[in-house]
């Protein structure tokens, strides 16, 4: 595994931050992002897909009242792939509406999904070799968040209770003394460096870290091993044409 | 006002400043004075839990004013959380016959 890892900084992989708004669809928008940046990895191609497609065929045809990413990969099996968000855009609107995946070309595909095993070792190096996953995490803590890398515990932010979907695009430590001053005074705050999560969210990039946010890791901080799932996007090749920027 | 006195952080005066911030910059706007009032105690409440998350935090982090900070946990949680993922995922109804690689 190597010592860090941030997809963001690798050419037109990682798109730009979306925002659900009225819509608690993030279990699309996480899904629709690992499809897209997995598909511009192995294929080397820009694609934009729809989430709205996800929302419309969804099989329990929840729509914007939440879902789940296995749903949406199941979704993309059923209608052999997605349409791209220019043909398909999102609306956001609460009720679903008629599906019209079969009216459109589709502009990415995928054979299988997958779920990794619930090790944060083994989550990071898959994340560094094939691309950006999506995980499940209890958001209570994100409502007041604004920087910095958070580590709660089982009591303060309960591993089990998971409810909201978003990309794992990275990892990296945080060398000890780059808080600001008022953390260091703090007793609680840590002395040494700080191994944590990037998540990408999808509440618009004026939350947060311009749209993402930093889990610790190392403790399973808010169940982020719970449901770490990917889609599969074409054959596994041997050497990948880029791997992930330190 | 048990909010406003027992929660507000800054001195009241000082909260409706922050708070009137708050309106300009995310554009947030009350139907009547009942709302604004209400909203201004919901958004002290949430200054101050954002203070002691900050306490309780082992990590980096820093908590405070964000988009969300007018809304009531119930209000977030219904916006942003969707179902609760099940304590297991359920087996699925379906195989996916297996397909060439690469094909669509």
């Amino acid at each position: 595994v190597p010592p860090t890892c941030d997809w963001r900084k690798a050419k037109n992989i990682i798109s730009s931050i979306k925002n659900q708004e009225k819509c608690r669809c993030c279990w699309a928008m996480a899904a629709a992002d690992n499809i897209q940046a997995l598909w511009r990895i192995k294929h080397q191609k820009f694609v934009d897909v729809s989430v709205q497609e996800l929302l419309d065929c969804d099989r329990c045809g929840n729509g914007c009242k939440g879902g789940f990413v296995w749903d949406a990969y199941i979704t993309v099996l059923n209608y052999s792939g997605l349409a791209s968000e220019q043909d398909y855009p999102f609306q956001g609107h609460q009720k679903p509406h008629r599906c019209l995946a079969k009216k459109y070309k589709k502009v990415a595909w995928i054979q299988d999904f997958t779920m990794l095993s619930r090790n944060e070792q083994a989550i990071a190096r898959y994340l560094a070799v094939h691309g950006p996953i999506t995980v499940t995490i209890n958001m209570k803590l994100l409502k007041d968040y604004q920087k910095g890398v958070i580590k709660a515990t089982p009591s303060s932010c309960d591993p089990q209770h998971v409810d909201h979907s978003v990309l794992l695009v990275g990892f990296g430590k945080e060398k000890a003394g780059m808080q600001t001053g008022t953390v260091l005074s703090h007793p609680r705050k840590p002395r040494r460096s700080t191994p944590f999560w990037i998540l990408k969210n999808s509440w618009g990039d004026g939350w947060g870290e311009k749209g993402y946010f930093r889990l610790y890791r190392g403790n399973n901080t808010c169940g982020i091993t719970k449901y770490p799932i990917t889609a599969l996007v074409s054959l596994p090749v041997k050497k990948l044409p880029i791997s992930c920027p330190p | 006002d048990y909010l406003l006195t027992k929660d507000a952080g800054p001195r009241p005066l000082e909260l409706k400043e922050v708070f009137k911030l708050f309106q300009i910059q995310f554009n947030r706007s009350y139907s009547n004075p009942a709302e604004y009032t209400r909203r201004l105690a919901i958004f002290a409440h949430n200054l101050a839990q954002a203070q002691r998350l900050q306490q309780e935090d082992l990590g980096t982090a820093e908590f405070g004013e964000t988009p969300f900070s007018d809304l009531t946990e119930e209000e977030f949680g219904q916006l942003y959380g969707h179902q609760r993922a099940p304590e297991r995922i359920p087996n699925m109804a379906k195989k996916v016959e297996s397909q060439e690689w690469g094909e669509s």
